[in-house]
Formats: C-alpha cells, structure tokens, sequence
C-alpha cells in the first residue's frame, strides 16, 4: 500500500506543490480496470454528491 | 589547474551567498504582502476561474479550506483510493465547485 | 592532484546547490507575481463593478482543489466538528494547490514557461522589488536555464 502525507492549509506561498504531483502520479499510474473488480459492462454506482 | 579551480569555488561561493540573500529577501517580502489585511481580502479567486483551469470543464471539483498543519493522507487500499484529512485547529471546509 | 579533485568536487557540488536555489527563488518569483497579479485583478473588478462579489462565488486563499471525473463515486465521512474528513474514490482524481491554479489563471504572466510577451514582462517588472528585475528577464526569455556562472546565478556582476 502506497500512502503519501502531505501538510495543507499552510498560507499562500508555502508550497506543497511537489508533493501532489507525487500523489496525482500515483493516482493516474494505478491501474483502474484492476481496482473496480471492472466487468466490461457494470456502469459506475450512481453519484454521490457530498 | 589548481588555482583556477579555487578561483571559481570563490566565485560560486559568492553566487550561492547571494542567491540565499534574495531567496530570505523573497520569503518575507511574500509572507509580508499575503499578511497585508486588504490583501487578504483580495486574495480570492472566482468559482468561474476554477472552471476554467479544469481539463474537460464539466469535471467535478472540490474545493478544500483547511486550517494550518492539517494532515492530508493519501493512500491506496486495494479498491479506489483513500484521502483522510485531520485538522487539530478547527473546521475544515470541503464544497463542491458549482457547474455554472 | 588531491587538491584539483577535491576543488573539482567541490565545485560541482556547489553548483547543484546553486541549481537548486535558482529553482526555488524563480518559484517565489512567481508566487509573488501571480499573487500581485490576482490582488490587482480583483481590485480592478471590484473598482468597475462598484461591489465586492458576492459571497458564495469567491473562494479565498489558502485552498487547494481536487477534481475528478462527475462519474466517480464518492463515500464521504464527516465527523460532527468537521475536523476530520474521509472520502473514498472509486476513480482517478488530481489534487492541486492555490499556486498551481493562479499559474493556469495566467497570473504568473506566463513567466513559469519562458513564454512571456514584452508587455506582460513589463508588468511583471513592475511586481518585483529591482534586484529581482534581471532575475524576471532570464525568467521571461528562459535563459536562465543556462550552466554558465552568470546563467546560474542570474544576474550580470556575478
């Protein structure tokens, strides 16, 4: 299990740039079809706004 | 060769010391114009601005205002993907980005 | 010859350093452009409009942005103080800062990728003190990204 922690809120300037591209590429390198048991046809559940 | 070789170490030595000079130079004049109380309230962005940086536009897009050192965690159980935020210095507020 | 190498050493490590340090002084170069950039933009509108926008439709800095496809699900779990958040994804996301946004905005003047236009370089001169001018030029022509001693450090009398 990858994990990656990150302080936010931190004022304008403090930069944690680095470290979201570090998670956004962990996000879009997993692969997805793996993760969602995918079965060709199942449509996503449908969407849950907060 | 030697003494050329020290010759430049001084003059990178120099170009480092200057470098740290600005660099602290820059930090405080940064925390200095973001403390400025009118531009605080002038350091907004629009929902509309937001629309217009997400790639395609219709996307959904959460917005997050946390309260300093508040901890985000991102992990990858074995389906989807985890993000638990903790704040130890009040609310967190999480909104979605209206469409229009 | 110990001498020559340790020097050698020595100044290549120095000019990593110094490498490093340009990077991160060009990146507060630009946050406080696009941060100046964003102050006058919104004091101009606020000026023609004769009112500050309405409430719900600012969103103040500090905050960073997460978005993802409308299609993906999400769990979310709030405890009753809102101090803490849970959310599970069942698809990809991007989560980015205030800076990265500002940037896409345009209000770093185009500096971040070497393609700023004469005007913008002027204004952008304008939004920093003048010992960072020379700094801004390297930045608005890309040329700071050379190895020589003056490239590297960014202005002339080094």
């Amino acid at each position: 299990r990858s994990r990656i922690l990150v302080s936010i809120g931190e004022s304008f300037g403090i930069s944690s740039s680095d470290k979201f591209s570090k998670i956004n590429q962990m996000v879009s390198s997993s692969d997805w079809t793996l993760k969602r048991g995918y079965d060709g046809g199942s449509a996503p559940k449908p969407l849950k706004r907060l | 060769r030697q003494q050329a070789l020290q010759k430049e170490v001084s003059e990178l030595t120099r170009a480092e010391d200057k470098l740290d000079e600005l660099i602290a130079k820059c930090n405080l004049q940064l925390r200095l114009l973001t403390e400025d109380s009118q531009n605080k309230k002038l350091g907004y962005v629009m929902c509309q601005d937001l629309r217009n940086t997400v790639d395609p536009p219709d996307q959904l897009v959460m917005v997050v205002r946390a309260p300093p050192e508040t901890q985000m965690e991102v992990s990858e159980p074995s389906d989807g993907y985890q993000i638990s935020l903790k704040s130890a210095r009040g609310p967190i507020e999480v909104f979605l980005c209206p469409e229009d | 010859a110990q001498e020559c190498q340790n020097l050698e050493l020595e100044k290549q490590k120095r000019m990593e350093r110094i490498r490093q340090k340009r990077a991160q002084l060009q990146e507060l170069i630009l946050q406080q452009i696009a941060f100046k950039s964003l102050v006058q933009r919104n004091q101009a509108s606020e000026a023609s409009s004769q009112a500050p926008p309405p409430p719900g439709s600012v969103i103040q800095l500090p905050f960073i942005i997460l978005n993802t496809s409308v299609r993906t699900v999400i769990d979310c779990s709030i405890s009753n103080d809102k101090c803490e958040y849970l959310f599970n994804f069942d698809n990809t996301f991007e989560i980015h800062d205030d800076i990265e946004i500002l940037k896409r905005m345009g209000m770093s003047l185009g500096l971040e990728n070497g393609k700023c236009s004469p005007e913008n370089l002027r204004v952008a001169k304008s939004l920093v003190p003048k010992s960072l001018e020379t700094y801004v030029t390297g930045m608005a022509s890309g040329s700071t990204h050379t190895s020589s001693l003056s490239g590297l450090c960014g202005d002339q009398d080094c």
